[in-house]
Order: C-alpha cells, then structure tokens, then sequence
C-alpha cells in the first residue's frame, strides 16, 4: 500500500540519518523519490552530502565512496527490523583504512543489539573481532573449519 | 534470539561434520578464495528456510548437497542445524519451555526434504513459525550476501525501491 | 567478419593459456562460443579448470575466482594488440594475499614491454612498484598529487 | 611510445596544474576514496580522444572542467598534456624528427575544443594518427577503469562477445 511503503522510507531515512555520519564522519544521505510519480511507481533516489561537498546522487561519487554509502542504506533497512544476527559476506572489500575504522564503531554497535558474522581477507577486521574461524581446504574439495588465533587467520587469509 | 551454534554435514564444501560456535559479540570467518566461507552463509540462510536454488548460488535445491571430490564420493543428503538460546520469546507450547532448541533442515538426494526441531520432524510452516516469534521473520537484510553491496549500487532507481519494500 | 571473430578469439584463447596459470598457480580457462549458433551471433562462455577441481563455467567459481579470471580474460585480451601503457584502476581489490604475489608476477612480466600504472589501495601493491605517488585533497574539492615514499604512502591510503 | 609525463590542469579535481612523471616500469597511484585518484584515469582517457562523455562518469563533456569548490571558483577551461618519447614509430613528417611529443587537448566553458600537437594546433585526426603510429590505435584495453572487472563478470554471455570484438 501507498501509506506502507511512505512509512518504511521515512523510517529508513531516519536510521540512514544515524548510520551515515558515523561511516563519513559527518555529512547526510537521504533516500528520495522521484517527483511527479506515484509512490507506488516512483524511481528511488539517493541524493548524498559528503562533509563540506554539494549534494550529489549515489552515481556521481566516487568508487569507494558509492560503496560506503551502499552498505550505510543496506544497514539502514536492516535496523528497520533488526534481526537477532546480521551475517556480513566482505562487505569491508571496498573500504580505504580510514573507512574501514568508522565501519568498525558502527560493527561495534550495532553488535551490542545483535550477533555480527563477518567474511572478511581484511587485516584490520580480523583484528577486531572476539572470534576468529578459519576456513581452509587442505584436501582439495573438502572444506574445514576451525577457531584460529590472529596470526594463524592472517596466515590463512593468504 | 541468541544463537549458539551452527552444524553442517554434507552440504556444499562441508562434505564432514563441522561445528561453528557463534560468540556474543562479533565473529570473523577467514580464508583463501574458493575455500568455502561464502558457502557457510549459504548453509545458515538454508536452514532459515530459503526455497530457491538461485539464491544459494545453484540450478537446482540439490546442488547443496556435497558432490564429491578427488578423494571423496559424493554424499547422499545434506544436513545444517541451528542451535539457539531461547530467550522466552518461542510461542508454541511444544517448545516455550525448552531452554536450547535446535531447527534442523534436511535434503536427501532423492529429492526427499526434512526439517526437525530438538531432532523430531516437525513441517516447514512450524520453522516459520519459530523464526517468526524469535525476531527473524524479515531475513532480507539478516544476510548481506557477497556482491549485494555492488548489485546495490548498479540497480537502476525503479529496482532500488524494491528493496525498500522488502524491507518493510 | 566471422572469420575475424574466431581469429580474435583464438588469439585471445592462447594468451589467455599464457596468463591464467601464472594467476592461479595452474589450470587453465578457454572462451568458448555458444553451440549450434552462428559464430557472429552466439554467446561466449569462459570455462575454468582450476588446479585439482573439474571444469566449470565462471558463473559457478567463489567471488574471488571470479574477479581473478575476469583479470586474466582481460589481460589476455589487452595482450592481442599490446598498448604500449596499462593503467589498472583498483584491480587488485577483491584479491586475496596469496592471489596478489601471483598477480604481482604476472604484472613484473607485463612492464617489461608496457609501462604499468596501477591505482590501489593495497600495501603489497605499494611495496612492489618503482615509484609512488599520492593523491590528497586538503582543501576540499582540490586534488594535490606528489611523489611519495613508502610510508608516506601507505599513511595517506588510510 | 614511451610516455614520460601526463600535465593535467582544470580538469575534474585537478583545479591547479599538476605534473605526473611516468617511470620505466610500474607505478602507483593511492590515497583515501573520492581523492582524484580516477580522475587521473580519466585525464589519460580524455587526452587520448575519448569523444563519450559517459565514458568520463559526467553527463556532458563540459563536466570534465573543474566546477569550483569551497575556495576556489570553476575554471574557465580544462587541459591535459601527454608528453612521450618518439622511439622512431611517428610517420607524419612534422613530427618524425623530434625526440619528445607532447600532445594536448583543451576544452572551454563555451564549448570550444582544442588539439595541440608540441603547442600547434591541429586536427583531431592528427592526433588519432600519432596515437596510431605508436601503438596506442586500440585504446579499449590499455585503460581497465573502476569496476571494469565487476562489469565483466557480471556480463551476460551474449554481452561477453563484444568485449572480444573490442579487441579485435
Ligand atoms: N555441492 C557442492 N559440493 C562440493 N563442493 C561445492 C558444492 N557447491 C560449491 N562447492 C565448492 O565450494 C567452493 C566455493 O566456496 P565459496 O563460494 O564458499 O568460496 P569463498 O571462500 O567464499 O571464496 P571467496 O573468498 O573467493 O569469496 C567452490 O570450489 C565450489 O566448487
Ligand atoms: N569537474 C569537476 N570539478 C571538480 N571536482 C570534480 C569534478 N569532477 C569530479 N570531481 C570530484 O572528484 C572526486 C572523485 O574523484 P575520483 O573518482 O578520482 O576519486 P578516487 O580517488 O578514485 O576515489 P575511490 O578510491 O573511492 O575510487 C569527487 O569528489 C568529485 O566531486
Ligand atoms: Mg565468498
Ligand atoms: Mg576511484
């Protein structure tokens, strides 16, 4: 319906309000849609303020930064109606090290409400984390797991 | 929800038993490319219910089932377990009070399918039914499966409202 | 011309036999054209065998298997008529830390006869090449680009 | 061709005039995300002949003129020089002589366009020449931008083939 959907964005908005300065270090999204359409067939927007830039749309942004603001909305609808767990599958692969420190302080709160799983080949998020799997297949076609300390997840990751 | 742990046999890569233990806060799972952390993902978004092959990355639902490999014949069924806390939010009288409870998805390769809680058979709607009372009624945005954060960005304006409807 | 496609696609299939075994330590990957349709009209499948595993087709390969045989097609198609430069702008990205020592070698190989110029943010990509600049932009919406050192470098990939 | 430095001033970022030296063998370019580093790409690609404005990420082609920021207003015009070594490749007897080749492009807010060969002018098709007598007639493949890669894989088997086309 009309009113649902309204509502849903509005609500996405406002976790996308929370969850966007935390990644940039300031700065907005919103999620907006195109004018003169029926809601219920109106294209979806994102129009972005990076800190101290105009507002531009998700296209016109860089790599790094479309990405970022990709996993910002997708963490958005996920808050809507947060599940008890939230599995992540290298959703840190396009992130710069600056990035990848504000991901971890949203990971860091967002675990508070619910379990975090991450596949992850990054150093920095390994780090982070209380518990460390490693997957490997030592025979070829057999897949094996096991809890691993630090360095043997860096070795592994390799 | 706290789900305690994970069991896969015999599905995708797994092709032995395997026991992942989750913690309370944040985990990571690590390896080299191919090895099979995405099929981990698979495995927990199987057991929650999901219908279609597509989705786990196969033609048909019995591609989960391991098929074999240099050393290993394939396995005749595939089986993922998920273990959690209960918390006092399970409804259905059978389990309200069990403090552990286990949903268990089956699929043999004869095409016949099973899904069990604490290992008696129960029907698929009853593992809806849980899921729904222990706050995973909306999995979509439970698994932010690889590539998704790229389709994401890719999607035309008129696909991405889709996803704001799903996540309502 | 059909003639010219199929000796396109053989050429690109014997740089292709060169490239990919250097990537994946073994195997090999061949492009391949839709059966019993009109060359000029049939789809391409690019089937892989990696090293130990029976051959498939790329839909079917990890998230990273995928990404480093796309990096192998396209090299052996750029091989066909080598430009004297190669710019590659974050290639390295989805690749894991044994996959980027091969990358590595395979890009040594490649700047013997073409200059290589590679945006990244990956410190081992950093680590190996000749020389290194850095891009900042301190006064926003300014870009400055220098000559860097090694650690200047891997501070402002952060 | 050995390319020995690019100029890039007024384009994108690039608000000030900024020289980039290529070494023999490999080079990098880094920094944080939105920095300009793929602005650099599109410098190279622009200076080449690129005539698509999509191709350059902007809607017209007027977008590739520094528009202005916090401190500084937009550019009245974007320019970008290739400078490379003639190896003894160049055929046009204007040019065959001379050990360094600098071409450059240049574009005006009002739309007017120029081609430089060493600070003459001349035609597009001059430089279309050069670039052909040194090697650099296929351009499809010598710039693999951002998400090239992404693109590729996720290209439908009928899509695939042009790729193969393009580099015929
Ligand atoms: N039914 C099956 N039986 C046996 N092996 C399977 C089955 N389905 C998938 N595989 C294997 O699982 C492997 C891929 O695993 P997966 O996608 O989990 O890798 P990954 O660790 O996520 O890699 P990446 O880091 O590149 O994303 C492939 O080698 C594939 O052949
Ligand atoms: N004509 C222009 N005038 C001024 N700034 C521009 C112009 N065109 C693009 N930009 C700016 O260039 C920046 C993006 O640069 P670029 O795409 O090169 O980033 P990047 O370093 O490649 O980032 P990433 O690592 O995320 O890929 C944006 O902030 C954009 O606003
Ligand atoms: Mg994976
Ligand atoms: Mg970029």
């Amino acid at each position: 319906s009309r009113k649902r959907f309204t509502d849903t964005l509005e609500e996405a908005n406002q976790r996308l309000a929370e969850v966007f300065p935390v990644l940039f270090s300031g700065g907005s999204a919103t999620l907006t849609l195109e004018e003169g359409v029926d809601p219920l067939d109106a294209g979806l927007h994102i129009m972005v303020e990076l800190p101290g830039k105009k507002i531009r749309t998700l296209e016109s942004l860089s790599g790094g930064e479309k990405a970022l603001t990709a996993v910002a909305v997708l963490f958005a609808l996920f808050l809507i109606r947060p599940a008890p767990f939230c599995i992540l599958d290298e959703v840190d692969a396009p992130m710069d090290e600056a990035n990848i420190g504000r991901f971890h302080d949203l990971l860091s709160r967002l675990s508070q409400r619910s379990q975090i799983v991450m596949i992850t080949h990054n150093r920095r998020t390994m780090e982070m984390v209380q518990m460390l799997y490693g997957v490997t297949m030592e025979q070829k076609g057999v897949s094996k797991l096991l809890a691993v300390t630090l360095q043997e997840g860096e070795a592994m990751a390799a | 929800m706290k789900v305690t742990r994970l069991e896969i046999n015999g599905f995708k890569s797994f092709a032995e038993r395997t026991v992942v233990d989750f913690p309370d806060g944040l985990c990571a799972v690590v390896g080299p490319n191919g090895c099979g952390k995405s099929n981990v993902v698979d495995a927990i978004r199987w057991v929650l219910g999901e219908q279609s092959a597509k989705q786990l990355r196969g033609h048909a639902m019995e591609d989960v089932i391991f098929n074999g490999s240099d050393g290993q014949s394939p396995a005749g069924m595939g089986e993922v377990s998920l273990v959690f806390e209960n918390q006092g939010d399970v409804t259905a009288p059978a389990f309200a009070d069990l403090s552990e409870i286990m949903v268990t998805r089956r699929l043999y390769r004869s095409g016949e399918s099973e899904y069990m809680i604490n290992r008696v058979p129960c029907r698929l709607k009853d593992i809806h039914q849980l899921f729904m009372d222990t706050g995973l009624g909306n999995r979509d945005y439970a698994i932010i499966e690889q590539g998704r954060v790229a389709a994401f960005i890719e999607s035309k304006p008129v696909e991405r409202r889709l996803w704001v409807e799903e996540a309502a």
